[in-house]
C-alpha cells in the first residue's frame, strides 16, 4: 500500500459517500444517470468475484464490501425508493449502455493476462470501469445543470483513477515485475474522459461561477 | 506472475 493508492481509495470512497448522501438527504437524484450507476455495479460485481475465496487484508475486503453495497443501494435508491425515483430524469439518461457492454467483454476475451474465467471476468471489469463514466457525463451535456453534490461527485470519481495512475507510476518503479498494460491503458483513458470535466469544474471554481458545460 | 499482484488492488 503507498500514499497514491490509499488516497486513490479514499478519493474512490467519499466519491460513493458523497452520492449517497446527496441521494439519501435530499432524497433526489437529479443529474444523475442510472445507467453509469448500474455499470458501476457491474464492474464492483464482475471484480470482486474473488471476495470471499482469495483473502488480501481486512482492509481489501471491508472495501470492496462498501464498494459493492453502496453501488447497489445506489441503484436500487434510483429504480425503486418511492420518492428519489421521481426525480430520476430517465429522458435524459438515454446511452445505450448495455452497448457498451459487448465491446468491453470481447475486448476482455481476446487481451488478458490470462484466460480464466475469473481473470476474463476481472478485466472486463477494468475496460468497463474505464467507460462506465460516459452516460453521466453525455447526462450532464445534456441537462447542462450541475449542482454542487453531483459536480463533487464526479470531480472525485475521476480523481481517484488519476491518484491510482501515480500509484501505478510508483509500484512500477519501487516494485519489479510490476507491469500491468491493460490496467494502465485502461486507467489512463478513464482518466482522460474526464478530462474535459476537470477543466471547465476548474474554470468554475476559479472564477467563482457555477458550473457551466457547453453545449 | 500476473495474477497475484494486479488483484491486491481495488
Amino acid at each position: 500500500m503507498n500514499i497514491f493508492r490509499l488516497a486513490g481509495d479514499m478519493t474512490h470512497l467519499a466519491s460513493v459517500l458523497v452520492l449517497l448522501l446527496k441521494i439519501h438527504t435530499i432524497k433526489s437524484c437529479a443529474g444523475i444517470s442510472l445507467k453509469t450507476q448500474e455499470l458501476f455495479a457491474i464492474v464492483f460485481l464482475t471484480r470482486y468475484l474473488d471476495l470471499f475465496t482469495n483473502f488480501i487484508s481486512i482492509y481489501n475486503t471491508i472495501m470492496k464490501l462498501i464498494f459493492l453495497g453502496s453501488s447497489f443501494s445506489i441503484v436500487w435508491y434510483i429504480r425503486r425508493h418511492r420518492v428519489v425515483r421521481r426525480s430520476y430524469d430517465k429522458d435524459q439518461d438515454t446511452f445505450r449502455h448495455f452497448f457498451l457492454m459487448w465491446p468491453c467483454l470481447i475486448l476482455a476475451i481476446f487481451i488478458n493476462e490470462k484466460f480464466t474465467l475469473k481473470e476474463v471476468m476481472w478485466t472486463f471489469s477494468i475496460y468497463l470501469e474505464a467507460i462506465a463514466i460516459l452516460p453521466q457525463l453525455v447526462m450532464l451535456q445534456r441537462t447542462r445543470n450541475i449542482d454542487n453534490l453531483t459536480g463533487q461527485y464526479i470531480f472525485l470519481l475521476g480523481a481517484y483513477r488519476a491518484f491510482y495512475i501515480l500509484n501505478w507510476i510508483y509500484r512500477y518503479f519501487t516494485e519489479e515485475h510490476y507491469v500491468h498494460w491493460i490496467t494502465w491503458v485502461a486507467g489512463v483513458i478513464q482518466t482522460l474522459l474526464y478530462g474535459d470535466f476537470f477543466y471547465y469544474y476548474f474554470q468554475s471554481w476559479k472564477n467563482n461561477v457555477k458550473l457551466e458545460l457547453p453545449a | 506472475q500476473s495474477d497475484g499482484i494486479s488483484k491486491d488492488e481495488l
